[in-house]
């Protein structure tokens, strides 16, 4: 499960 | 980008538009809380730090950009232009009792306990819970306006949309952030009560009023 701290979502 | 978050972020886009355009075109922000606008406008300069730190791509930018001035042009316009015609005294609900859980959850459960970081996490927290003051003006007076019904609509259907595009993007691509979707779920779940009166009487052509 990936999470990523650069938000790419509004 | 996947149809769920597009669809999404246009009806969060549609929501603010309908917004502002009421008030403008009426001269009145009667039936609107100042204090969801004011959570809001928090919402988005917290969670849109990043517009100085990391690009992601133009319609990131874009759309960020657009949430933070439109959200500031509202508030602008209820406490400054039209305030007159602001229900103050409707519009009563404490916005501590939403800030402050939500500072000390943000500080409690988050991915990184950095500053970026906290202050995304609050944005999200508090994004779930801001419209309950314009929920409770509306169930103060009883009733809302058409125009105001459909704002809350596309603003509550954005969420919804958004949970959406989380499940497509487990399956697709593997990514799952908990904080997002539990706060996007509670967010959801504060609207359901509206959307069962929106589909019931607003759609047909009914005023939103609500049951005695």
């Amino acid at each position: 499960i990936r999470y990523t701290l650069l938000k790419d979502e509004l | 980008m996947n149809i769920f978050r597009l669809t999404g972020d246009l009806a969060h886009l549609t929501a603010i538009i309908i917004l502002l355009l009421k008030i403008w075109k009426t001269r009145s922000c009667s039936g609107i809380s100042g204090k969801s606008q004011i959570l809001f406008t928090v919402v988005y300069i917290t969670r849109y730090l990043d517009l100085f730190t990391n690009y992601i791509s133009a319609y990131n930018t874009l759309m960020k950009i657009i949430f933070v001035v439109s959200s500031l042009a509202t508030v602008f316009l209820i406490y400054f232009k039209f305030k007159a015609t602001y229900d103050r005294n409707h519009d009563t609900f404490r916005m501590e009792f939403l800030i402050i859980p939500s500072i000390i959850l943000a500080l409690l459960i988050r991915h990184e306990f950095t500053v970026m970081e906290v202050l995304w996490t609050f944005s999200i927290y508090l994004e779930a819970v801001a419209i309950l003051p314009q929920l409770f003006l509306v169930s103060k007076t009883g009733e809302a306006e058409t125009i105001t019904s459909h704002y809350l609509f596309a603003l509550g259907s954005y969420r919804g949309l958004y949970l959406l595009n989380w499940i497509w993007r487990y399956y697709f691509e593997n990514f799952l952030d908990w904080i997002s979707i539990v706060a996007g779920f509670v967010q959801t779940v504060l609207y359901c009560d509206f959307f069962y009166l929106y589909v019931t009487r607003v759609l047909h052509g009914r005023k939103l009023r609500l049951p005695a």
